[in-house]
């Protein structure tokens, strides 16, 4: 089954595969080049044998296939070692949390509980405003208040004022004086009722 | 088992591919939220903060705000204090009007007699 | 390709949508701080 790795390939930065690839494609380039350095050092020295009866294609024929012999074991050799490599060096165990995923280790929060913390904080903020707007109304009452009040203390000055005139005026008890004043009338009436009386 | 393999790469593929498509919604997301609570707060900061208010239904001074008295009604009550005083002090005036009137007639009448 | 290209994803996105949403967050703490509810005391008449 394909196993893309994912988890490593997070970690290194390019999937073990391709690291595997490009080390094989490495060697392989390089056996290539030395295959090609060996036929020429071989047909160097067979210019040194005029005589000989090899010919370069032959020498060619040879290299290709001294290059299959070659692949094929190499091909063998680096199959087990990139078994290796594959399971012990390019592996993160299963039990390993890479540093940048150490959050999820003790606080896993589903996506209903992220959403229901998302709701609490908006929650929250509406709350604050409302608080906010209550608190300003309350002030604005009390700026209410002041005008009420003032307008009520003034009812109250206009109440002491009228008492002053009365005081300064000898009245302090409008209901004493006019009963004072009617009971006054009064005897005035029955004076004025008895000189009549007498005139006649 | 290579029909089988390639079915699994082209799942991984989709599923590689949706979920790259995934993380960058999610940036981008994030990315426009955080532009425009920039963009929110320099109006907020241009109007100065000031807002609209919020409905006091369920803050922690509802019942006192519910209960505001009706401070216009307690002052034109008020009202009736003075057409109280208009007509008590317009009484008294004639009262007093009249028995000025007695006094003066009563004095007139002696002044005559004398 | 596309594994390098999600798995860079899967490590850097997260850092950056962090940095995004200190930044949304931030902002609505001061926007919070700055809200001022402008409520008109009534008029009385005198």
């Amino acid at each position: 089954s394909v196993n893309p790795m994912a988890y490593e390939a997070q970690f290194f930065g390019f999937t073990p595969q391709t690291c595997m690839l490009r080390v094989y494609i490495a060697f392989q380039d390089y056996l290539f080049e030395m295959m090609l350095v060996v036929e020429s050092v071989i047909l160097k020295k067979l210019d040194g044998f005029p005589n000989a009866k090899i010919s370069a294609f032959q020498i060619r024929k040879s290299t290709e296939k001294f290059l299959l012999f070659m692949k094929e074991h190499f091909d063998k050799l680096f199959g087990k070692m990139e078994e290796v490599l594959l399971q012990l060096v390019l592996n993160i165990p299963k039990n390993v949390l890479l540093p940048e995923d150490k959050v999820h280790e003790q606080y896993p929060y589903t996506k209903e509980q992220f959403q229901a913390l998302q709701d609490e904080i908006d929650q929250l903020q509406q709350r604050y405003k409302a608080e906010a707007s209550a608190g300003q109304a309350l002030l604005a009452e009390i700026e209410e208040q002041k005008t009420v009040q003032a307008e009520l203390e003034k009812i109250l000055q206009w109440f002491d004022g009228l008492e002053n005139i009365c005081r300064a005026h000898g009245t302090s008890n409008f209901k004493e004086s006019f009963a004072f004043l009617t009971q006054n009338s009064k005897k005035l009436q029955g004076v004025l009722k008895d000189v009549e009386k007498k005139s006649k | 088992a290579l029909d089988e393999s390639l079915a699994q790469i082209k799942e991984y593929i989709t599923r590689f591919t949706t979920e790259c498509q995934s993380w960058d919604q999610l940036l981008l997301g994030y990315q426009k939220s955080a532009e425009e609570m920039s963009r929110h707060l320099e109006e907020c900061k241009t109007n100065q903060g000031y807002a609209e208010p919020q409905n006091y239904l369920g803050t922690s001074q509802a019942k006192v705000l519910s209960s505001k008295p009706d401070y216009q009604k307690i002052l034109d009550d008020q009202g009736e204090v003075f057409t109280c005083m208009e007509l008590v002090l317009d009484e008294l005036q004639q009262a007093v009007k009249l028995l000025q009137a007695f006094a003066e007639d009563g004095t007139q009448y002696l002044r005559g007699l004398s | 390709e596309l594994i390098v290209e999600t798995t860079t994803k899967r490590k850097q996105w997260p850092k950056k949508i962090l940095m995004h949403a200190i930044q949304t967050m931030k902002g609505e703490q001061e926007m919070l701080k700055l809200y001022q509810p402008i409520v008109t005391p009534e008029e009385i008449r005198s």
